[in-house]
């Protein structure tokens, strides 16, 4: 027999797997199974790499990004950059039902969102907050700057065009496979 | 990141992501995960498949579309994954990257870059076959 239906997801994320099979054996469409699943990890900040209060930036803030495809209709929508709202896929699923387009970026995003309803809160934590600031003291290392000065690879920015290939090669970096997109 | 695929009985497919992307990104970076192609893509004419880890790498060899593509012409969603990870690996032999992929049978499969410190990757799957989400690890090539 078929071994439809199928629930599939990338790294040990079970809550959001069952989240997404309870929701098509409760008769929801395939678009909503992904947004639940999604969801759920948004909301469960799935091993820091989803959701709130994970993956700072330069600058100590999360951002997020988001998209949901409907593979009947080849219709899509996603959110980039987003700001300060936690329930991205949800923002990227109104990008879906409520616009032609595709993707909304940034603050404008976060606009959108609002004017869908979602709450504007801030989506940094303690645990953020404090990644944010063993970085800057570790010399803003990891970064991803090249051919700027100061020499990226010692020291933190503010950066500027530097024309020379770094003045040290930076090393192999160690993949941190806690941060991924 | 989280990347998901969901098939049901009839065939229809939709896939997505949510990530808050890498850490100490320069401000107003977008890794994959948005891009539809990039981060996921569904066709019920062929299949779906989602991508995940170096989105700055990933982002420029439309993984998942290259995947549903090689489903569309007949490869198994296991081989799919493979060629796409082979395909990125021409160009960065040292990218973090991982991709899962399933056909409109229900098949599916997975695959991702080794490395030293990423030998396997871990992906949930559940279908009619099972009684709860069951987690799979496939070895890295």
């Amino acid at each position: 027999s078929s071994p439809l239906p199928l629930v599939l997801n990338t790294w040990p994320f079970k809550n959001a797997t069952n989240a997404a099979w309870q929701t098509i054996a409760s008769g929801g469409s395939v678009v909503d199974a992904v947004e639940n699943g999604c969801t759920v990890c948004e909301a469960e900040q799935c091993d820091g790499t989803v959701g709130f209060g994970g993956s700072p930036d330069e600058l100590g803030e999360t951002t997020l990004d988001a998209m949901i495809m409907d593979g009947t209709a080849m219709d899509v929508g996603a959110v980039g950059g987003l700001r300060r709202i936690k329930n991205a896929i949800g923002v990227a699923r109104r990008v879906l039902e409520h616009t032609t387009h595709t993707l909304l970026v940034g603050e404008s995003a976060t606009k959108f969102a609002e004017s869908m309803g979602f709450t504007n809160e801030d989506l940094s934590t303690r645990a953020s907050k404090t990644l944010h600031s063993e970085w800057l003291a570790q010399n803003c290392q990891p970064n991803y700057w090249r051919k700027v000065t100061p020499d990226p690879s010692k020291y933190c920015g503010p950066y500027k065009p530097s024309g020379v290939l770094e003045q040290g090669i930076p090393a192999y970096k160690e993949v941190d496979i806690h941060g991924h997109d | 990141t989280i990347g998901m695929v969901v098939i049901d009985k009839m065939g229809h497919t939709a896939a997505g992501t949510s990530t808050n992307g890498l850490k100490f990104k320069i401000p107003g970076r977008v890794g994959d995960s948005p891009i539809p192609g990039a981060g996921a893509y569904a066709d019920d004419l062929a299949g779906a498949a989602a991508a995940t880890g170096d989105g700055d790498v990933l982002l420029r060899f439309l993984p998942s579309y290259q995947a549903v593509e090689y489903m569309r012409r007949g490869e198994d969603p296991a081989t799919a994954c493979q060629k796409v990870i082979s395909r990125i690996h021409e160009y960065f032999p040292e990218f973090f990257g991982a991709v899962i992929c399933a056909n409109v049978t229900g098949s599916y499969g997975a695959a991702c870059n080794k490395l030293p410190t990423f030998t396997q990757f871990s992906f949930m799957v559940y279908n009619s076959l099972r009684n709860q989400p069951t987690e799979e690890k496939v070895d890295c090539i």
